[in-house]
């Protein structure tokens, strides 16, 4: 039931063609499998507004989703993850499945006004997530 | 739309009201008390728990600072991966007390000499400093035409008079000034940096500035041109060398390429044009 390219030829008049991107997306990433969502945020929503300058809206984004019985390689799963698959469908369920989780991270850069009102600007790591794997 | 499903929903829950306390996500779950588990960020906003916000930047400072970050970052606030500097920290510090010398008839004096005195106790141990400057705000293009020709010195030195410091504390030379960042206001900045390399170094967390900046008479003018009325600014460009600073330069995947890209088996890396090495069954 996935759409291919060849049905672009039976799509109504001045609709609009599907971009190769969104293909692939659900392409590689079916519907409810582990995949980055996001989550924007204002820092306003915090109150934390009064001492971070920059930036005012944050999106650390996060991993959501169903990990596959048979863990494909695009998540980069090591081999206990299908061993623990394995023990919790066929030994043990009390053993949780893999995980959805950020397999890597991007850093973001604060602008801060300190309590003695001097003002820093630092880059700290691994505030966004960027990739998600099953562990 | 900005208005996400995440953002609505951190909204609606009521659970970040009135304030939400970075810390409480920290503590031990034994119950203990321990801010030294709290990585930098939270230490930032452990420090103003229940607290007004207390002192204010100067607002020339903090435009200065904003135009610094939107030249480091993405619109996202990520950095920029095309950087070319070292540091991943900037610290800006206005003068926590001024002391002006009497100008004793002294018609050469662009701003008045004075002692200037900075608290950099915020520079933790493990911010190590790269580059130094003297930040001047400048109103006028005529104005910073006119400081570029001025000369300076400066005296840097740790607390107490130099009499009382330790022997090598007290540095003096002359000062060469650059044109910086920005057109309104614009800026001149004088680097500091050799002077103060060794006061940090010594571990002086309070530093006394000595500057005088003299300009040349303009001809025809009773006065010389008086560009430098504000104090400066001291900025130091550190580098973060601890575990929670990004090191190195890094680029930031797009989300489809996020996904469809592969780490490798170790699952740290991601494969360089990984698909494309993979059999085809």
């Amino acid at each position: 039931g996935r759409e291919s390219p060849g049905r672009t030829a039976q799509r109504p008049r001045g609709a609009a063609p599907p971009s190769l991107g969104a293909y692939l997306s659900r392409l590689l990433s079916p519907h409810g499998e582990c995949q980055l969502h996001d989550f924007r945020l204002s820092f306003r929503q915090l109150r934390w507004d009064r001492w971070i300058v920059a930036p005012q809206r944050y999106n650390p984004r996060f991993c959501q989703g169903a990990c596959p019985r048979a863990v494909r390689h695009r998540y980069g799963s090591p081999l206990h993850t299908l061993v623990q698959n394995i023990i919790c469908e066929k030994l043990d369920a009390s053993v949780p499945r893999p995980s959805c989780v950020p397999a890597a991270y991007a850093p973001l850069s604060v602008l801060t006004i300190e309590p003695d009102a001097s003002i820093a600007y630092k880059e700290y790591d691994n505030m966004i997530a960027t990739r998600c794997t099953c562990r | 739309s900005w208005a996400s499903r995440g953002e609505a929903g951190a909204a609606v829950s009521g659970k970040l009201e009135p304030e939400a306390e970075p810390w409480s996500l920290q503590q031990p779950v034994d119950g203990g008390h321990s801010s030294s588990l709290l990585p930098p960020l939270f230490k930032v906003l452990w420090g103003r728990r229940g607290g007004a916000p207390g002192l204010q930047p100067d607002s020339r400072a903090l435009h200065y600072m904003k135009k610094l970050y939107k030249t480091y970052t993405t619109k996202e606030g990520i950095p920029k991966s095309t950087r070319s500097h070292l540091y991943n920290t900037v610290r800006l510090f206005t003068a926590s007390s001024l002391h002006k010398h009497s100008a004793g008839g002294q018609v050469t004096g662009a701003f008045p000499p004075a002692d200037l005195l900075f608290d950099l106790g915020r520079v933790a141990a493990v911010e190590h400093l790269l580059k130094s400057v003297l930040l001047y705000a400048v109103d006028t293009a005529a104005a910073l035409t006119s400081a570029a020709a001025c000369a300076c010195s400066l005296v840097l030195t740790g607390p107490g008079t130099p009499s009382q410091a330790p022997p090598g504390a007290a540095l003096s030379a002359p000062c060469s000034s650059q044109l910086a960042l920005g057109k309104n206001p614009r800026w001149l900045e004088i680097d500091v940096t050799p002077l103060l390399q060794p006061l940090l170094a010594a571990s002086q967390r309070s530093v006394q500035v000595s500057v005088n900046v003299t300009c040349p008479r303009a001809p025809g003018q009773p006065l010389p041109g008086l560009p430098l009325r504000v104090p400066p600014s001291l900025i130091l460009y550190l580098n973060d060398t601890s575990a929670q600073a990004p090191r190195g330069r890094w680029s930031f995947p797009s989300k489809s390429s996020a996904q469809a890209r592969a780490p490798d088996s170790a699952g740290q890396q991601p494969a360089a044009g990984g698909r494309a090495r993979q059999p085809r069954r």
